[in-house]
């Protein structure tokens, strides 16, 4: 292979260019507090 | 971690609904996720056609789901950002019927909660069950499951965990989200009696005499031989001869012999369920160029005998004696044989042969896409932050070139990381071909090469493209636009190539040298470029409810079995209509719009119905082995009686 140099503005990223969230930190940032993070309850608990 | 209660646990095929609020990317993967559990296990699924229980998947605020089957259609939520596989598979094991792993009721003794740098007001997400309640499917704690939680899970402070492992070297392990874990699995197979997959038809990697069941291959002129690991560059591909006494492959010599000597070596006999199949092996051709290695299938002729052979695949061999990865596309419908045909090229002679190892058939779609690069260490270390190599062209199933873009020591941004990303190339099918290519998913896969592939934890990574991904500095030209006009000449391919659209993060260091990914020191990346158009629109209206019918053999007895008044009365007098618990038999009370209804217990043999779980049933095949058992042993008596009264007359 050939090692090379590309122009920054040639690359983007699908993910903005962060690190990948994990479950909690997504529902955080969504304003939900679900039972242990992304659990659901039936009504009636 | 799973629910004891087997009331919630579902029937296969689960009835599935993917709504249309969900970004074609998320439909996607949650059809990616399906194929996992169909590989792996044997949970299924299947689009929703009126059933009384479903999953319906949406796109809400966030990424959450119900636990275990609600048996009235439920909603699981794959919001912005969740559109990842292994996220995917953490809500579907919920909707199975899973807890997080943290959980357990002995977590305690596995990991450190860490109370007082919790975010306040979430302390309730680090609870943990009581063992009445949940099961631990007789496994041990799993830090590497999908369901655990990572360690700076709500945080108060960025730098600071809430949830460590007692044992240090799994603090970069908790909170992975590659894939199931091997316990994830052996607790989805426990909890629903799994046997088999859905999708595995075989796999072998040679480490024992019997060979999986191959056998050789009449009227050939050699046979293939079972040979261990030995000398350096005799080495296997499961261990890559790590391990003394261990570590073995198939072998045919082609040193001496004459040209066109064979040797056939061939599966036990195989039943297919879909119309194709995947071969998928490691080999190599370390004897002369002019050796090859031909895939056949032995099918059924029709009359039941596996003995119409069907030539498939070409391997030549070259002068590189690594070990390779084949991809093999069959489309068998009936029952058939795979067979690995050694043949001796046209030479004096040579020091070497045919070596296969590792071979895995599933019933699912080859890669179109395989990008192998040798000697990644090295290149890690001769790369700096930002250099890249681009893979070769490749071709989608439609006909659209595409290449992969892979930066070793990532972005200045994360040089601890590997940059993966995917751009188009121009091709031969261009002008044929429509633009700007949009409603496409690129999938790209870092592979974990594990020998047996329902233990491989492959970190995945897709997007789809659509008319919002403009090139910048232009006045709104599509990326997906043909390559000719809006990518660079590249002439490693003599193609255009387009701007790269990828991950900083896709996988860091640490991780590449952890599991297989760098086998024989070798990175496997695959890569797919698939049409979503068809998943525009899926969403079905969900139908009246019709009452669940399994088993509902002795209705005449449950309408006349004593109850104890109706639980509308009971609701109405009590402030929670759920308190005291009115269900008998360990049924579960659930309060529907203030009035008590049961959902009740049910076991292998018996379940329980009634408005208040007062009625034990026997399952229809149950009482029909009951019935048959009986009748079989009247019938066996009075016949036995007979013959004696015949003999003692």
């Amino acid at each position: 292979f050939s090692v090379r140099h590309l122009p920054k503005e040639d690359a983007r990223d699908a993910d903005a260019g962060e690190l990948r969230e994990d479950i909690p930190g997504i529902n955080l940032a969504a304003g939900l507090n679900l039972f242990q993070g992304d659990i659901l309850l039936p009504n009636e608990r | 971690n799973g629910l004891r209660n087997e009331f919630y646990r579902w029937k296969f095929p689960v009835p599935y609904i993917l709504g249309d609020d969900l970004e074609l990317n998320a439909k996607g993967v949650i059809l990616e996720a399906f194929e996992m559990f169909r590989l792996k296990s044997c949970v299924d699924f299947k689009p929703y056609e009126g059933e009384s229980t479903y999953i319906r998947f949406l796109k809400d605020d966030g990424c959450w789901s119900m636990v275990g089957d609600q048996q009235t259609g439920q909603n699981l939520s794959i919001g912005l950002r969740c559109d990842y596989k292994a996220i995917v598979e953490h809500e579907i094991l919920h909707a199975m019927g899973f807890y997080h792993e943290q959980s357990r009721t002995d977590r305690d003794d596995y990991v450190t909660i860490w109370w007082d740098e919790i975010l306040s007001g979430h302390t309730h997400n680090f609870v943990k069950y009581d063992d009445k309640l949940i099961s631990d499917l007789n496994t041990p704690y799993d830090y590497e499951s999908v369901m655990h939680y990572e360690p700076f899970s709500f945080n108060k402070n960025q730098s600071i965990p809430t949830i460590t492992a007692k044992i240090p070297a799994f603090n970069d392990i908790i909170g992975q989200r590659l894939d199931f874990s091997s316990m994830d699995l052996e607790r989805l197979n426990r909890m629903y009696n799994c046997t088999s997959t859905h999708t595995l038809l075989d796999q072998c990697a040679f480490e024992f005499p019997n060979i999986c069941g191959m056998v050789q291959g009449p009227g050939d002129d050699a046979d293939w031989v079972h040979k261990k690991s030995s000398l350096a560059g005799q080495e296997d591909h499961t261990l890559v001869g790590r391990c003394k006494d261990a570590g073995s492959f198939m072998y045919f010599d082609t040193g001496s012999g004459k040209a066109e000597d064979t040797a056939l070596l061939e599966s036990r006999i195989l039943y297919p369920k879909r119309t194709q199949q995947c071969l998928h092996f490691f080999y190599k051709i370390s004897g002369s160029p002019s050796d090859k290695l031909v895939i056949w299938v032995r099918k059924d002729n029709g009359t039941g005998a596996v003995n119409k052979l069907v030539k498939v695949k070409t391997f030549q061999g070259d002068n590189d004696q690594n070990w390779k990865i084949a991809h093999v596309t069959l489309n068998v419908q009936e029952k058939f044989r795979y067979v690995f045909q050694g043949l001796r090229g046209n030479h004096n002679s040579s020091s070497g042969g045919i070596v296969i190892d590792d071979v895995t058939l599933t019933e699912t779609p080859c890669p179109s896409a395989v990008w192998l690069i040798r000697n990644f260490s090295r290149l890690l270390q001769t790369s700096v932050s930002g250099s890249v190599i681009f893979s070769p062209r490749f071709y989608s199933s439609e006909g659209y070139g595409y290449g992969i873009t892979l930066y070793p020591r990532g972005t200045s941004s994360y040089p601890n990381y590997c940059r993966i990303a995917f751009h188009l190339c121009s091709g031969e099918n261009d002008e044929a071909l429509k633009w700007p290519v949009e409603n496409r998913q690129a999938i790209v896969t870092v592979l974990d090469q594990h020998p047996d592939i329902r233990s491989r934890m492959s970190p995945s990574r897709s997007f789809t493209t659509d008319r919002s991904q403009i090139m910048p500095g232009t006045n709104g030209t599509s990326m997906w636009d043909k390559p000719s006009l809006v990518g660079k000449f590249d002439p490693s391919c003599n193609c255009n190539r387009s701007l790269d659209w990828g991950w900083s993060t896709f996988i860091s260091h640490k991780m590449l040298r952890q599991r297989n990914f760098l086998k024989n020191d070798d990175l496997i990346i695959f890569a797919e470029f698939k049409d979503l158009t068809y998943l525009k629109h899926t969403e079905v209206p969900v139908k009246l409810a019709q009452p669940s019918a399994r088993g509902l053999i002795l209705e005449r007895q449950r309408r006349s079995a004593q109850n104890t008044g109706p639980l509308e009365a009971w609701s109405s007098n009590m402030g929670d209509a759920c308190d005291p618990n009115p269900c008998q038999n360990d049924g579960v009370c659930v309060n529907v719009k203030g009035k008590a209804s049961c959902r009740c217990a049910s076991g292998h043999t018996f379940f329980y119905t009634g408005e208040r779980c007062q009625v034990a049933q026997v399952y229809g095949n149950t009482l029909g082995m009951i019935i048959g058992g009986t009748a079989g042993t009247i019938v066996l008596i009075i016949v036995i009686v007979s013959m004696l009264t015949r003999s003692s007359m």
